[in-house]
C-alpha cells in the first residue's frame, strides 16, 4: 500500500540542502558566512547606516580527515530584531521581512535559517542571537530549529538593559567545514563586496587568527531603493485575486491607480475604456471569466509606462569606476550603464564595466565578476546569463582577445533578481536579460578598442 | 517598522516558479508534461505494470501573440491514488509518497503541484482528477490549489461505479504557454523517453491534432528498484535523532543492524568496539555530545561494506545498446556501466555509452543525451556534471573530434539523483559524480577508437 507523507519546507531544504547551495563541506562554509554577512548589510542599509561588519570564524575541534568544527559569529550594526520576532526570523523557513517588491539581498526568507540548520546538523549546538534595535533592552535567545515541524525551539531566553544604546544583531554558531579548501572563495567573496559596498567596513578574523579588514573609502550611501507595487506586465491571476481580497478601494479606477507600478487616472481611465471595464465597477464583484480577461487586457494594452527604475539602487558610473581602479588596479576601465527595462514586469538595471592591463593578469581567459542587487556570485560561473553572453560574443571585431589581461564585470540590480537556484549562484537566462549585458558589452568592448587603438598609435609614433 | 511575514511552502514555488522550472509559457508547457508523465511511469512501475501513458493537448483558446490556452490530459494504467489522498497528492505542495530512500522518478513532492498551479494562475480553471486503484469505485476530484495556505480547495467530488475494474489516474487541466516553441523539446522528451523506458506506450496528440506513438518493444520490465535504509557514511545529527526517536530497539548493536544499509552482526560489534559504545547501550539514552560523537565515528569507521546497488534499477548494457540502435541507427555503438559508487553515503550507478556514424548527424559539436533515473534531461546542458566532463576530456588522444558524428550518452540512477535545480534540469558537479563518468567516457572512447583504427585499415586494404 502507498504510504503518503507531507514535509516541512525547513525539512524538505534540510533533504535538498545542496538546492540550497550547502552542497559540500567547503561550500557550506562559504555560504554559511555569505547569507549572514548578506543579512547584516540588509540590515544596516534599511536604515541609511553605512555598515560595520565584523566575521569571525573560530577554530573549536577537529571532526574528520578534511574538516573541522568552527564556531562563526557575525555582528552588525543594522536595525536589529524585536524580540518577539527573533525566534521565528532564526528559526522558521520561509519567514522573513523581505517578501516585499523591493530591491534586497534577501528574497527568500531562507538564508540564515539554512545557515543555522547546517550547523545543527553537523554540531548538535544552538545558535546564539543578540539583538537590540537601539531601545532598552538587548535580548539574547539560544535556539535550534525543530526541523520536522519548521518551528524554532527556544533553549534560552535572556534580558540585559542597554547601557549604551547598541543597535545591531550578532548570530553565533557552530558548524562543521573544511575553510581551507573554501578560503579563497570566501576572501574573494570580502574582496568583491568592498568592491561594489564601498561605504561598508568589513572586518574578517580567520581560524587562524588572521584579520582582514576592508575599510570602507566614503560614508555616502546611495539613494536606497524604495519599495514599489507590480506592473501590470507582470501580473497573474492569483497576484489579482490577492490584490482583490485585500483592497480598500471599491471602484476600478482607484484600484488601478493604487496597486499598479505608474499607473496614474489618465492611464487608467484609458486602460479601462480598452478594456470595455467600468471605471466604478467595484473589483470584489468581478467573476472569474473577469478576472482572466483583466490580466489579458493588463498584459495587451500598450500603453503602460515601462517600469521606473527609480525604485532601484545602482552601483552608478562613478562607484563602480571606483571600485574597480581600486581593486584591480587597471590601466584603463570603462564602464556603462544600461537604461531601465524589465523582465515579467519586473524592473532592472544593468551595470558593465571591462577593465585593462595594469595590475590584472593575463591568464588566458577573461576575468569574469558578477554581481546582483550587489551581491558577489563566485560560483556556477558557467551557468551564468552574463558568461553565456560573453563566450557567445565576437570579440575581436572589438580587437579583444581572452589571452590579454582583460576583467570583466556584470552587475543587476532589480526588485526581483532572476537567479536560477536557490543557492544564489547564478543568474538565469532570460532574453531581456541577455539583451542588455549584450549591449552593455558592445558598448564598453567598443571603448577598450578605442583605447588599444590609440595605444597602438602612440606606440608606433615613439617608435619613429 | 520592519513587518515580517511567513510563507507558506506553495507560496514560495509560486513566487519563485522559474526556480521549479516554469521559467516562461514555452517551458512552462514542457515542465507540465514531463512532471505528468513521469508521474505515471512511476505510478505504473510500482506495481511492475508496463505503463501505457496517453497524453493530450488540445486547443482551448487564444491569450496573446505569443501564447494560448491548452487543455492537458494525461492518462495512465498505474496504481492509482486512494480518494482520501487525492486532494493533497494534487493540491499540496511538499505532499508525496516518495520521500523514501528509492530510486524513483519523483523525489520532492512538487512536481505534479507546480503543474497544475502554473495552470491555476495562468487560466483560474481546476483541475480535473480521476482515479481507481482498480477497488470498486472510481473517484472524480475537481480541485484548485489555495497557494497562500498549500491547501486544495475541493470544488467537486464524484463516484462512479468501477464496471470495468479499471486502474489508473487521469489529470487535466488548462494552462497558457507557447506550444510551439517548447514543440521540439517535448518531442525530444518523448523519443528520449521510449529509448530508456522500452517497456513502455507513450502516445502523445498535439493541438494539432498530430498522433505521435512510441510503441514498447518490450513487456519485460527491468528488476525493480528497492527501498533502502541509510548508509552510515551519509549520516548527519539529525537523521540519528530521527531514527533514534522512532526505533523500537533498545540497544545499540540492534539499532545499527536494523537501520544502515548492509550492516550485519559482525560489523555492528567491531563499530561500536572500535567507538567504544556498549553494545546494550540503549539509544534513546545517547547524551547529545554521544550523539556527535556516534555521527563522527559512523563516518570515521573504515570497515563499513560499500553501498549495495542491489537497491538500484540500472538500465543494463543490453537496454541501453538496444535504445540507442533503435533511435539513433549508429554505425558503432559501445556502452560501459560502472561499478556502483557513492556520494554522501547514497550509491548510485553510472552508465554510458558512445554512438558513432549511421545516422548520426555530423554537427560539429557531440550530441550529448543525459539521463537520471531514466528520465531525459532537456535543458541547461553547460551546467551538467556530465558536459563539463566531456567539455574537459582530452578526446584526440582517442582520435575522436567534435567534428564527427558522435553521440554520447550519460545514465545516473540512484536512491538520490543530485538534481543542483528544483526543476531537474541539470546534475551537480560532485567529484565521485564526476570521477564515475569521466572513467565510463574513457572506456567507451577507447572502444570507438579501436573501431575507428580497424575501419581505417580496412579502408586501407580496400584501397590497394
Ligand atoms: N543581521 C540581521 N539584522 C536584522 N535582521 C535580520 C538579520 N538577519 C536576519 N534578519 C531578519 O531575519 C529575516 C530572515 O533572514 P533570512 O536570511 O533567513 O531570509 P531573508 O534574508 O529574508 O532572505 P534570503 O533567504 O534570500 O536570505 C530577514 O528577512 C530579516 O528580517
Ligand atoms: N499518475 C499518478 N498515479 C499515481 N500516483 C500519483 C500520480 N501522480 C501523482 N501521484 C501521487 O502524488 C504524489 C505527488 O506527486 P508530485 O509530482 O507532486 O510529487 P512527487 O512525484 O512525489 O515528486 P516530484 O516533485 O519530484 O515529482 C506522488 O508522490 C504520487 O504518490
Ligand atoms: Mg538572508
Ligand atoms: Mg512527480
Amino acid at each position: 500500500q502507498t504510504t503518503f507523507e507531507e514535509i516541512s519546507a525547513s525539512d524538505f531544504f534540510y533533504r535538498n540542502r545542496d538546492i540550497a547551495g550547502f552542497t559540500n563541506p567547503s561550500r557550506a562554509i562559504f555560504a554559511a558566512i555569505r547569507e549572514l554577512v548578506e543579512n547584516s548589510l540588509d540590515a544596516a542599509e534599511s536604515l541609511r547606516i553605512p555598515p560595520d561588519i565584523y566575521v569571525r570564524l573560530s577554530y573549536e575541534g577537529g571532526a574528520s580527515k578534511e574538516t573541522q568544527i568552527f564556531r562563526l559569529r557575525v555582528e552588525d550594526n543594522g536595525i536589529g530584531v524585536l524580540p518577539r520576532h527573533i525566534p521565528s526570523a532564526f528559526g522558521q523557513v520561509l519567514f522573513g521581512s523581505k517578501y516585499k517588491l523591493k530591491q534586497q539581498r534577501g528574497t527568500f526568507g531562507l538564508g540564515g535559517k539554512m545557515a543555522i540548520l547546517y550547523g545543527q546538523i553537523t554540531t548538535h549546538q544552538p545558535a546564539c542571537i543578540i539583538s537590540s534595535t537601539g531601545m532598552a533592552k538587548i535580548y539574547i535567545y539560544k535556539l535550534m530549529i525543530d526541523i520536522q515541524r519548521n518551528r524554532p525551539l527556544i533553549l534560552d531566553r535572556k534580558v540585559l538593559i542597554n547601557k549604551e544604546q547598541w543597535k545591531g544583531t550578532i548570530v553565533e554558531f557552530c558548524l562543521e567545514g573544511d575553510y581551507f579548501r573554501a578560503m579563497p572563495k570566501i576572501l574573494d567573496y570580502f574582496k568583491q563586496t568592498a568592491m561594489v559596498n564601498p561605504y561598508a567596513n568589513l572586518t574578517f578574523v580567520d581560524p587562524k587568527g588572521r584579520l582582514y579588514r576592508f575599510t570602507r573609502v566614503t560614508r555616502e550611501m546611495p539613494e536606497p531603493p524604495k519599495e514599489t507595487s507590480p506592473h501590470p506586465y507582470g501580473v497573474d491571476v492569483e497576484l489579482l485575486q490577492r490584490l482583490i481580497q485585500i483592497t480598500p478601494y471599491k471602484n476600478m479606477l482607484e484600484f488601478l491607480r493604487n496597486h499598479f507600478h505608474r499607473v496614474g487616472e489618465i492611464t487608467a481611465r484609458k486602460f479601462l475604456e480598452f478594456s470595455n471595464i467600468s471605471p466604478s465597477k467595484n473589483p470584489k464583484k468581478l467573476s472569474h471569466e473577469e478576472i482572466v480577461k483583466l490580466m489579458h487586457m493588463l498584459k495587451r494594452f500598450k500603453e503602460f509606462l515601462p517600469p521606473d527604475a527609480s525604485c532601484l539602487s545602482p552601483l552608478g558610473e562613478e562607484l563602480l569606476k571606483a571600485g574597480v581602479l581600486k581593486e584591480l588596479k587597471p590601466e584603463f576601465v570603462s564602464v556603462n550603464r544600461r537604461k531601465p527595462a524589465t523582465y515579467a514586469g519586473h524592473p532592472f538595471i544593468i551595470e558593465v564595466g571591462i577593465a585593462y592591463g595594469g595590475e590584472i593578469p593575463k591568464k588566458g581567459s577573461f576575468m569574469i565578476y558578477r554581481f546582483a542587487n550587489r551581491i558577489p556570485l563566485l560560483y556556477d560561473e558557467a551557468s551564468d546569463v552574463s558568461v553565456r553572453v560573453i563566450n557567445a560574443m565576437n570579440w575581436r571585431r572589438y580587437k579583444v582577445t581572452p589571452d590579454m589581461p582583460t576583467a570583466i564585470l556584470v552587475h543587476i540590480c532589480s526588485t526581483k533578481v532572476p537567479y536560477k537556484t536557490v543557492g544564489k549562484e547564478f543568474i538565469a537566462d532570460r532574453p531581456e536579460v541577455r539583451r542588455e549585458i549584450a549591449n552593455g558589452l558592445r558598448e564598453t568592448a567598443r571603448q577598450l578598442q578605442r583605447f588599444l587603438t590609440r595605444r597602438e598609435h602612440v606606440d608606433r609614433e615613439r617608435k619613429r
